[in-house]
């Protein structure tokens, strides 16, 4: 019996760690504990360059994955998860020792702990001199995190330490290699849009820029539709980006924007903010002498609040707020509702596939100007609003018909979280 | 921080670091062939499938007991269970295997593959690297001579929880004292890029330029 156990096992065992191409998901939870182990620091960097350096690590990992990250100082070692720290030869009751200053840097095991040679010259981010512990941090979390060796030019991943450009960030394939083993990074977001700024030219000329944000609670992401990412080191927190918002986020962004008018909305509860873009912050009293916060219902007539999300839409210089079930146009030039609104969201905006509906509560409703397009977003999920184009091409669509859903992050890639506890580094 | 005693630090210690030895011959570049998992020391597969239909033999079932409670290496026979002696090396490999596993080297490390060590394939050994194996390797990686005690008691301790004889072991006892010892093994393996490339743009305003933003280059 004893034998047949053991043989069973064998295979068992050996099928189970067979790695496939890909690596293997290392653990099952999302928030992992990491710490610079007391009787494991280098004697090359302060402590507090160490720290610094591993939380950026960790934080670059969070900003790719859903997998989120916190420095654990407290608990006993036994409940840290990933445990670091430098040694030279035979160091940490570790079996592999290291070789002195040459070849081997570094290692990682299969239960979390990661050691670092130090008889390597490490050095801080962005000294063009030695190996970066940052770059070599980075790629040690990867396997831990269940990511093999690839020998792609650019990987993060690759075995040999090549001397780092100025700054190396992890690219599309490392995301979706992380991906794999652990999912794309998910999640509501409580509005979307494009931010339209003019900015002269040296030569004087206004040329119109405009970059789109995605806000979710307290922090925001700025995404590069042209590299299908977002900006490297985001999220961030709101009141650092956007002054003079509320710090736990907005309902909503209207862009109100005509011959006549030019006026950037933020909503939140019942109150609304207008936004001074020159100055990149929230108007106390604008040139007009409005005083903001305002009341929804003083600005708006006839809109409830607090409000799901709201666009303008430049067909018909109409908002449109959403609130539950409800749509309500509001016309700016009338400064008035739309004749026969309030109307269900269903009847403005029909599903082109029936029973495929986002229904009530809108997340986000967001003009892309990357896409030309309306999108509603609920949750995981968007709907995008037949374009002109669609039903000029297809003229049995309803206007402003609602195409099957997606997924958002089949559409808008890596809008990922970080630990609270790591926002700040 | 570096030690020192004079007040004005002249005296740092600096740190006299020893050289990791260079990879001179092929003999060496074999070592480090097997070390990154390119040469495989043994091959699990023969013992596995062995043991899948043939028992282990009652004394190289306790041998082998009897060989991972010390924490020592586990025997890696090539001859498979039932083989005379039980402490079988790992045998030298053969010169075939070194050169297809230098070929499989070269590969990975976009070099000329040429099966020869090479001289550019000497400096790509002796380049900084990973010390995480390459390929998969099933060895339990050797302890030398582990004299630390602390060594001993965690290998031990590992494998008592999760010991063969006890009851209540779970499905993977067996290796669950190996995995504490074994190197994250890993295979490379490139997928082809998908990139999806952003379309133009044209908004309703006419075009609009995409913002050149700066957190293009740096983060």
């Amino acid at each position: 019996r004893r034998k047949r156990h053991l043989s069973s096992l064998v295979s068992k065992r050996r099928q189970r760690r067979d790695l496939d191409q890909t690596g293997f998901i290392a653990f099952s939870k999302s928030v992992l504990k990491w710490r610079l182990i007391g009787e494991g620091y280098s004697s090359q960097l302060s402590i507090e360059e160490q720290r610094y350096i591993f939380r950026l690590a960790f934080r670059m990992w969070s900003e790719v994955s859903p997998l989120e990250f916190i420095e654990d100082i407290r608990s006993p070692l036994e409940d840290v998860d990933i445990r670091l720290g430098f040694g030279t030869g035979r160091h940490l009751g570790c079996n592999q020792r290291f070789d002195g200053n040459g070849q081997e840097f570094a290692h990682a095991w299969f239960l979390g702990d990661i050691h670092f040679d130090d008889d390597e010259h490490f050095t801080a981010p962005n000294s063009h001199s030695g190996i970066s512990l940052l770059k070599v941090a980075v790629h040690e979390i990867g396997h831990v995190l269940g990511l093999p060796h690839i020998y792609r030019p650019g990987s993060i991943m690759q075995p040999s330490y090549l001397p780092h450009e100025s700054s190396f960030e992890m690219d599309w394939m490392d995301r979706k290699a992380i991906q794999h083993l652990y999912g794309a990074c998910r999640g509501r977001f409580d509005t979307v849009f494009d931010w339209i700024r003019k900015e002269k030219t040296p030569y004087g000329d206004v040329t119109i820029r405009f970059n789109t944000y995605f806000m979710r609670d307290g922090l925001y992401w700025l995404y590069e539709n042209r590299n299908n990412r977002t900006r490297y080191g985001d999220p961030v927190a709101l009141q650092i980006g956007w002054h003079g918002l509320p710090s736990d986020g907005v309902d909503a962004y209207v862009h109100v924007w005509s011959r006549k008018k030019d006026y950037v909305y933020f909503f939140k509860g019942t109150q609304f903010w207008r936004y001074d873009s020159e100055n990149d912050q929230v108007f106390r009293q604008d040139s007009e002498g409005q005083q903001y916060p305002k009341l929804i219902s003083e600005g708006f007539p006839g809109v409830p609040s607090p409000i799901s999300t709201a666009y303008y839409d430049r067909r018909d210089s109409c908002i449109y707020f959403f609130k539950g079930d409800k749509v309500y146009a509001f016309n700016v030039k009338t400064n008035s509702l739309a004749r026969g609104f309030p109307k269900n969201i269903r009847a403005v905006f029909p599903p082109v596939e029936s029973g495929d509906h986002p229904d009530g509560n809108i997340d986000a409703a967001y003009f892309s100007y990357t896409h030309n397009a309306i999108f509603l977003l609920k949750g995981t999920r968007f709907w995008q609003v037949v374009g002109s184009r669609e039903r000029w091409r297809r003229p049995f669509l309803p206007r402003n018909g609602l195409m099957p859903h997606k997924e958002v992050d089949q559409q808008w890639f890596d809008i990922c979280n970080v630990h609270p506890a790591a926002l700040r580094l | 921080e570096k030690l020192f005693h004079n007040r004005d630090h002249s005296d740092v210690q600096i740190l006299k670091t020893h050289q990791a030895p260079v990879i001179t011959d092929e003999y060496k570049a074999e070592l480090f062939l097997s070390r990154y998992g390119f040469i495989k020391p043994i091959n699990w597969e023969e013992i596995q499938t062995e043991s899948s239909d043939t028992y282990f033999s009652e004394d190289i079932l306790d041998d082998l007991q009897a060989k991972i409670q010390e924490g020592t290496s586990v025997p890696h026979s090539r001859d498979g269970p039932g083989s005379g002696t039980h402490d079988v090396h790992v045998s030298q490999t053969g010169n075939q295997a070194f050169i297809s596993a230098l070929k499989e080297f070269q590969r990975v490390s976009d070099l000329p593959v040429t099966g020869v060590f090479d001289e550019a394939t000497q400096e790509a050994m002796n380049k900084p690297r990973c010390g995480v194996p390459d390929k998969e390797i099933d060895a339990y990686v050797e302890p030398e001579n582990t004299d630390g005690p602390d060594t001993e008691d965690s290998l031990s301790d590992s494998f008592n929880e999760t010991g063969i004889s006890s009851s209540n072991s779970s499905d993977d006892d067996i290796f669950n004292f190996n995995d504490t010892d074994t190197l994250l093994v890993g295979i490379s393996n490139d997928t082809n890029r998908n990139s999806s490339s952003f379309s133009g743009l044209d908004g309703q305003m006419g075009k609009i330029s995409m913002n050149a933003s700066l957190s293009d280059t740096v983060r």
